[in-house]
């Protein structure tokens, strides 16, 4: 591997990234989806992280022109140059252009946009070509790329650790993780699957795990799987809890003893807090779950076996609470790790499990597989 | 019509200018030499080009290297900033 004259690197970790304008040979979320697994294959070798902004100068700007196109450096044509990409830097730098002249595509039959991408990105992270021919950064485009196993070469990860180091547990995470970091990006329909936390979100389904969380909409079938951090740049990640309250526009969510509070992709200012302003005794240190009940505009906070009940209206806890979970919600009877409400039922989860809890009747009324939503 | 080998050889004698200009660092000065391919310059960055791209390092413009040459690349120069 080789980087650039003078080594420029990015002196921070977490990096921010705007897609300016999109080619029409794809759909734009085929695009938005190239340009993220382009960037995470690099995000799982370093300590780097990477957010979308919408508008203004993000460190990587990401755009697709043709011939000239006000950097010198003019495209030409179909084929030869497919793109180009500037070493890290303000301004120009960081930059990377895709030469819209391509035919790109998201298989071989054109030029793969995601590996035309995350071979730029390597680039603008400071990593110039490899001489090695089994390397992403060789400079020749290969179109024989198996893409189902596509893998960065040693030589790729040798380079890129040469300047940031392998990925490093985030500063508010146990330096040895107390439970065990996940190999790999989490299978949605392994059977084993369990969430960290789940929440609606604008009639929509959010199922966090790990550092990604999965968005699913009941009018599209096949879910989404994102990043926390590119939609929420400021949030941990391994969420303990999230419930949205759909009278404010606001999902909260929850981490050990603190938590947040997001309208849509801004994360509100004020905020994280202590859960101890909610009412919580000093000796509550995390809540496993947390469900807002429309009805009767009070939220249920889970932890271990009991619950709180808290007053939306009065933004206090009500009195006589913890209760035993199994109580006042017959039936559920292990540990809860996520819940959200739906088509008036409370959706508990717990491990590889979901049971589905009529209020009404007080009741579960159905056994089922924790990612039975992921249209497995 | 000019013969077509010489329009092919003239061709790429351009190729391999532009190529070893943008990529390799070739200094534009060298242009003189450029019509004989066997001034040392040139012989020095199309071995140094050869060796970079994992190809047998001659010095000439064989086949498998101009076939490299043709084939779809990233912009960003191979050494040099």
């Amino acid at each position: 591997f080789t980087t650039f004259p003078g080594m420029p690197k990015w002196r921070k970790t977490h990096l921010t990234y705007r897609i300016v304008n999109y080619t029409l040979d794809l759909p734009r979320d085929a695009v938005d989806s190239a340009i993220e697994k382009a960037l995470k294959v690099w995000e799982e070798v370093t300590p780097l992280t990477f957010s979308k902004i919408y508008e203004g100068e993000a460190d990587i700007m990401i755009a697709f022109a043709v011939g000239y196109h006000g950097d010198f450096n003019a495209f030409d044509g179909p084929g030869k140059v497919l793109a180009h990409a500037y070493p890290p830097g303000l301004g120009l730098y960081g930059d990377a252009h895709f030469d819209d002249d391509e035919q790109w595509t998201k298989d071989t039959a054109g030029t793969n946009l995601f590996l035309v991408a995350a071979h730029e990105l390597g680039h603008s992270l400071g990593l110039s070509h490899s001489a090695n021919t089994e390397a992403l950064m060789y400079p020749v485009y290969n179109p024989f790329t198996d893409l189902a196993r596509f893998r960065l070469s040693q030589d790729d990860v040798n380079g890129i650790q040469s300047l940031y180091g392998p990925p490093s547990a985030s500063p508010d995470e146990p330096v040895v993780p107390t439970e065990s970091v996940p190999p790999e990006t989490p299978a949605m329909c392994d059977p084993t699957l369990s969430f960290d936390a789940v929440s609606t979100l604008r009639g929509e389904f959010l199922f966090f795990k790990d550092r990604h969380f999965w968005r699913k909409s009941l009018r599209i079938l096949e879910p989404e799987f994102h990043l926390i951090s590119s939609f929420w740049p400021s949030l941990p990640s391994g969420v303990d809890a999230a419930y949205e309250d759909t009278s404010k526009d606001i999902v909260f969510i929850f981490k050990r003893n603190q938590f947040w509070a997001i309208r849509g992709n801004e994360v509100q200012a004020g905020y994280p807090r202590g859960i101890q302003t909610l009412g919580f005794p000093s000796t509550v240190k995390k809540i496993d779950a947390a469900v807002f009940d429309k009805q009767k505009k009070k939220t249920y906070f889970f932890v271990e076996d009991k619950y709180w009940r808290f007053d939306e209206k009065k933004q206090s806890m009500d009195p006589g609470f913890p209760r035993q979970i199994v109580e006042d919600f017959p039936g559920v009877d292990s540990k809860v790790d996520a819940v959200f409400e739906a088509f008036g039922f409370f959706y508990f989860f717990s491990g590889s499990s979901q049971l589905e809890y009529d209020p009404n009747a007080r009741k579960v009324t159905h056994i089922l597989k924790s990612n039975s939503w992921l249209n497995c | 019509y000019p013969l077509n080998g010489a329009s092919r050889d003239e061709n790429s004698m351009e190729l391999v200018q532009h190529y070893l200009e943008k990529y390799y660092n070739l200094a534009k000065e060298v242009k003189p030499f450029f019509r004989r391919k066997d001034s040392s310059p040139v012989v020095k960055k199309i071995q140094e080009m050869q060796k970079f791209l994992g190809l047998e390092v001659t010095g000439k413009l064989d086949s498998d290297t101009l076939e490299v040459m043709h084939k779809p690349r990233c912009g960003v120069p191979d050494v040099g900033s």
